[in-house]
């Protein structure tokens, strides 16, 4: 009697996750921009056998946007993930796995991310500040301001704006623009950068330095401007050791 | 005139007895959330 087909895998047992876990590394590894993703949920799950220790797994994933810049070294494990309040994004993701004798390798993925609508968190949060578009006028008036504030006053190197990462805007009660964006380090200190700035580069990759600023500006009742900037240092990049990537990938689109 | 039998109480005749607590197996998926669901 031919052995009875196995049952189909659930979306919580331990094999679902283990491949998942290598999909999340994955999607965050091949991602430039913007903030790390953490699982929240796994979708569905379909498996193809090829042959003997041989599957072919689709994925259907549903992550959640974490405090991490993708330049972050924090692992992932150590990132939190964005709360309802804050104003989260959720990121629905497609990814087709090969696992040939029990290791994972991606072959492609598809990733789609979107804000939890405006009206969710006004109802449960009416006066909390709401994500901004991140080529607003007054977002991009106070990431100058900040950045420009905090090479002025730093001791250490000048730093240039790599990428705004994420805005909101909140209007009462008092009217308020939050920003988070992604520094670079470059060759200038700070005081030299106020005689010839143009001079001032982006450190080669071996020296690289990449940072992460927040700020807050206060625009009414009063003017109140506040920045902060840290350097990750320099990371000398390691290729994640658990995680095998076909080279046959599509990559993430 | 017919005496029509109840529908229920035929049906509660045909009704194979289930075993006191059995809950079907939850469906395979979606897994479990791991922090909110947006």
């Amino acid at each position: 009697v031919p052995a009875a087909a196995p049952a189909p895998l659930g979306c919580d047992d331990p094999e679902s996750e283990a491949a998942a876990d290598v999909a999340v590394s994955y999607i965050n590894g091949q991602s430039h921009h913007g903030y790390k993703f953490a699982l929240n949920r796994i979708e569905n799950i379909r498996v193809i056998p090829q042959g003997l220790n041989n599957d072919i797994i689709f994925l259907e994933l549903d992550l959640l946007e974490t405090s991490c810049h993708i330049l972050n070294p924090t692992p992932l494990v150590n990132c939190s993930v964005r709360s309802f309040t804050e104003h989260a994004v959720e990121g629905d993701c497609d990814v087709k796995l090969q696992k040939v004798d029990g290791v994972f390798s991606v072959l492609a993925s598809k990733c789609n991310s979107h804000a939890d609508s405006s009206e969710d968190i006004i109802q449960l949060c009416p006066d909390c500040p709401l994500l901004a578009s991140l080529n607003n006028t007054e977002v991009l008036t106070t990431v100058t301001a900040a950045l420009n504030a905090y090479n002025s006053k730093t001791a250490g190197a000048y730093l240039r704006l790599l990428e705004v990462g994420r805005a909101k805007i909140q209007y009462e009660p008092v009217h308020n623009v939050i920003v988070e964006f992604a520094v670079a380090a470059t060759n200038c200190s700070a005081e030299e950068a106020k005689d010839n700035v143009e001079a001032c580069q982006l450190l080669p990759d071996d020296q690289s330095n990449f940072g992460f600023c927040t700020a807050t500006m206060v625009t009414r009742p009063s003017q109140d401007l506040r920045a902060d900037c840290k350097l990750y240092g320099h990371q000398v990049p390691t290729p994640d050791p658990g995680v095998t990537y076909s080279q046959a990938g599509q990559g993430t689109s | 005139s017919v005496a029509k039998r109840a529908v229920a109480e035929a049906a509660q005749h045909d009704k194979v007895p289930r075993p006191v607590g059995f809950l079907p197996p939850p469906p395979p998926c979606p897994g479990k959330i791991r922090h909110f669901k947006i």
